[in-house]
């Protein structure tokens, strides 16, 4: 996919 | 956010905070690896470059992202002060600081380029860390066992680094279940790896200093 990935951890 | 997640984060938060304050308020740097914490300086950087990119996500995910880079910056600068004001010590800890880790950084550099979620350079960087972070603690765990015993310090800093790794996982099973988010394969792999890591480092941990006698491991 084109959409980046989100990371919301850390 | 759900309750694993937040302890996990801070315990995180303590294990770093127990090293920092530990070495900035006794200068004692007894059985801390600089391997490990340089490796964990790399491992930020390379994960938190979407800071760069200004994709905002919370207040909380940047305080704490800034605050992971600069701590373990701030870490291997206290260390490397002990060269001049603890000469001894840091002699003896380079001595027995000797995982190669060259292998560590070839091999999280390899997996990154085989297995990330997008072959872009923020991806590949991103893929980069959380395999390095899986493997970082082998050289501190690598000198523990050379050197036979444990400070309480390593211990108490390997014991809430252990436990928030631990924690990631019920925590990414709830985002699965609960909260409908995507299962990120990538992360949940790794993470288990590195509990696995430290798992085997608390049975001996149980076996050896529970059970009497010092740490050593295989």
């Amino acid at each position: 996919s084109n959409t980046a990935p989100v990371h919301d951890e850390l | 956010m759900n309750p694993f997640r937040i302890a996990a984060d801070l315990s995180h938060l303590a294990s770093i905070l127990i090293l920092l304050r530990t070495i900035q308020t006794t200068n004692c740097i007894d059985g801390v690896s600089l391997k490990t914490q340089v490796l964990y300086v790399l491992v930020f950087v390379s994960r938190y470059l979407d800071l760069l990119t200004l994709h905002w996500i919370s207040l909380y995910n940047t305080l704490m992202k800034v605050f992971f880079i600069s701590s373990s910056i701030y870490i291997v600068v206290l260390l490397q002060r002990a060269k001049v004001s603890n000469a001894v010590a840091y002699k003896e800890m380079i001595l027995k600081d000797s995982f190669k880790i060259g292998y560590l950084l070839g091999g999280s550099a390899v997996l990154a380029l085989l297995f990330n979620e997008r072959f872009t350079f923020i991806d590949v960087a991103w893929s980069f860390s959380v395999w390095l972070e899986s493997i970082a603690i082998l050289p501190q765990l690598f000198m523990l066992s050379k050197s036979g015993k444990a400070q309480s310090l390593t211990i108490h800093y390997i014991f809430a680094l252990g436990l928030y790794r631990a924690l990631y996982i019920p925590n990414w099973i709830w985002r699965w279940l609960v909260e409908n988010k995507n299962f990120q394969k990538l992360a949940f792999v790794t993470g288990v790896i590195q509990t696995l890591l430290y798992s085997d480092f608390f049975y001996i941990y149980y076996k050896k200093v529970i059970k009497g006698g010092g740490v050593s491991l295989p």
